[in-house]
């Protein structure tokens, strides 16, 4: 995926970013529509940007517990924060904005385990 | 490079023999099976050239150490895949074996053939979680084969000096290895 012709459309409440949804129309990108974030700052309400943070969290920026985890759509400290780990994790400019290069990152495929100590199941012993 | 907390590894003695088995129900049926297998041969070389662990292809699936499969979706581990692209794959970590592919991914042995935008190259995700299961975890060295992304069409099969020297600080160095075989490319990119 590439971002050479980004748009300044932030992300439409109308559409659904979820990457677990198995709805063909969902699958020619997953987390494609976050290319839409780019640019985006602290402090601002962006639909959306929730994805972003499970996102996040998913691959181990985000510390907390996932169910009393609120992923409200507020670019916020815990986001920025989240940011600033995945770009230091990732070797990217550390800027702990949305920049280009970040969001193109973001929106590569991987691998699923967790960039950080990775989660438990992934750890298992064997029985 | 980067290890899972604990450090775990496979702890026979060195050594270390693995035998890995292919699932029979869950497969993808757009490549064929020998394909997929000659893919698979040629990322556990990889590793094999470096460290005194040697993979043994067997036809037992239940009592294979490293089981293979494509799954789509939830398929029981707590982590459902998502459809084409986004997350391509994942594996467990040292000793439990389990190695698990998207089924919904394009699939690809050769660029030429497989013509798709969002074809993958199946010996690079091979290559990749095949470290998870020897006990490496994502690295930052975006040239490595444990950097965690790889985007459609890209082909990264080649260890790294970081790979190499990770696994190597698990299970020690292959006693045919030699640092001469790697690029002068590699070496300098790493000591820097």
């Amino acid at each position: 995926p590439c971002l050479s012709t980004r748009t300044k459309t932030f992300f439409s409440p109308s559409k659904t970013i979820n990457p677990t949804n198995h709805d063909h129309k969902f699958q020619t990108y997953t987390w494609h529509e976050f290319k839409f974030f780019v640019d985006a700052s602290k402090g601002n309400k962006i639909n959306g940007i929730s994805e972003l943070k499970k996102y996040f969290h998913r691959f181990g920026y985000m510390k907390m517990d996932y169910n009393s985890l609120n992923f409200t759509d507020l670019f916020d400290d815990h986001l920025e924060h989240a940011l600033i780990k995945y770009q230091e994790k990732l070797g990217l400019l550390v800027t702990g904005k949305l920049d280009e290069n970040t969001v193109s990152q973001i929106i590569s495929p991987r691998c699923g385990v967790s960039d950080s100590t990775p989660k438990l199941f992934m750890h298992a012993k064997r029985n | 490079y980067a290890f899972f907390t604990g450090k775990p590894r496979w702890s026979r003695s060195i050594p270390i023999t693995l035998t890995y088995a292919f699932s029979k129900e869950y497969v993808i049926n757009s490549l064929s099976m020998l394909e997929i297998k000659d893919a698979f041969q040629r990322a556990f070389n990889h590793w094999a050239s470096v460290i005194p662990v040697t993979f043994m292809e067997s036809n037992d699936y239940g009592f294979a150490d490293i089981k293979i499969g494509f799954y789509k979706g939830d398929h029981g581990d707590g982590e459902s895949f998502d459809g084409v692209l986004g997350v391509l794959a994942h594996a467990f970590s040292p000793e439990t074996g389990r190695f698990h592919l998207d089924a919904a991914e394009t699939w690809a042995v050769d660029f030429e053939r497989e013509k798709s935008d969002v074809a993958i190259d199946l010996e690079s995700v091979a290559t990749h979680e095949i470290g998870h299961l020897l006990g490496l975890a994502h690295t930052s060295v975006q040239e490595a084969v444990m950097f965690p992304s790889l985007k459609p069409r890209e082909k990264k099969v080649d260890l790294k000096m970081d790979d190499i020297k990770g696994i190597q600080a698990l299970y020690g160095s292959n006693p045919n290895f030699s640092y001469k075989a790697l690029s002068e490319s590699d070496t300098s990119t790493n000591n820097g």
